[in-house]
């Protein structure tokens, strides 16, 4: 930007000492990277994940390429992996809490895709079906509300993907969302969904900050 | 563009990496390393003013060079060195409920400068 006596800042008539620059410039690539994630501050880490969580989550992510939307179509997008809670589980049903960033929602997210990945341990040549369900925030007050339900097969160990409808797409983009697996039927004498540091159940998100407002140009 | 070399003091692109361990944000930006920042700096005088890449072509340097020789003074004029190219920056890290986040920061990285 030119400066009031038609000099441009970057023109070198008025440098800084190195280290000014310096300082300056990493305080400019902080603020801007912050600005650009509509982060206030950086991120304190209060639930850390463990390496074993991450690998095993990056290995599970090799995924067909999404499709790209032209430019001018998009805000800046991001792709969320969120790892579930299971602080209220017990054998017989598995709870899963989210929890998503508040900076973010502020802004106004849109959830434009959201899939659970969780691993299953069953006896060899079983299936076992799978109630999903899907709890919202209650409207005025912390309590949570059923809002929809369905039923999964699984009839293998290992990691099984769910794509998340347009109820728990909302409760994201508000900020918190609970499901709740529970196996149908036989009882067992352990949780079949495992929770361990590598088996950790997660969601995948795709959102897009800003898009609810966005006008579109013609 | 052209990359800051010497005591040259005409617009140029000036590297500068920003080191997430040393500034401390290793803990919270799984990847990359490190921000290619890059930033533009030097003079524009008038007969490179509107060329953004410098010489665009034999024909635009004629023209600038009779623009400059018809002009009053050699800098300043309203004409800044600018970035003329940038590429977005990829972010892959943790949030504040843990979560990991991949994102693409748009015009982030310069990539080349020229003046305005």
């Amino acid at each position: 930007t030119p400066r009031a006596d038609s000099q441009c800042l970057a023109c070198g008539k008025h440098a800084l000492d190195l280290e000014s620059q310096r300082k300056l410039l990493l305080h400019l690539a902080k603020r801007s990277i912050l600005d650009k994630l509509h982060l206030s501050q950086r991120p304190t880490l209060s639930r850390p994940v463990s390496r074993a969580a991450l690998r095993t989550v990056l290995q599970r992510l090799h995924g067909p390429p999404q499709r790209v939307l032209p430019e001018a179509d998009r805000g800046q997008e991001y792709e969320i992996i969120s790892f579930a809670e299971t602080g209220l589980s017990n054998i017989n049903h598995t709870r899963l809490d989210f929890h998503f960033f508040s900076d973010r929602t502020a802004g106004g997210m849109e959830i434009l895709q959201a899939s659970l990945m969780f691993f299953v341990q069953l006896p060899p040549n079983t299936t076992w079906t799978l109630k999903v369900r899907v709890f919202v925030l209650g409207p005025r007050d912390a309590s949570l509300t059923l809002a929809t339900q369905r039923l999964l097969e699984v009839d293998a160990s290992g990691w099984h993907q769910l794509l998340l409808g347009s109820e728990a797409q909302a409760a994201c983009s508000q900020g918190h969302l609970t499901l709740e697996l529970v196996p149908e039927g036989q009882v067992s004498q352990s949780s079949v969904i495992l929770s361990g540091a590598a088996r950790r159940p997660f969601m995948t998100a795709r959102v897009r900050v800003g898009g609810k407002h966005r006008v579109r140009r013609h | 563009g052209i990359d800051c070399q010497g005591g040259s003091r005409m617009c140029c692109r000036q590297e500068f990496f920003v080191d997430f361990r040393e500034i401390g944000w290793h803990d919270w930006i799984i990847q990359p390393e490190g921000y290619t920042m890059n930033f533009c700096t030097g003079q524009c005088p008038v007969h490179v003013a509107g060329m953004p890449g410098i010489a665009a072509s034999f024909h635009t340097a004629v023209l600038n060079l009779l623009k400059a020789n018809t002009a009053a003074g050699t800098t300043g004029g309203g004409s800044c060195c600018v970035p003329t190219a940038r590429r977005p920056l990829s972010l892959l890290y943790y949030d504040r409920d843990s979560n990991i986040v991949k994102t693409d920061i748009p015009d982030m990285v310069v990539e080349a400068c020229g003046c305005s």
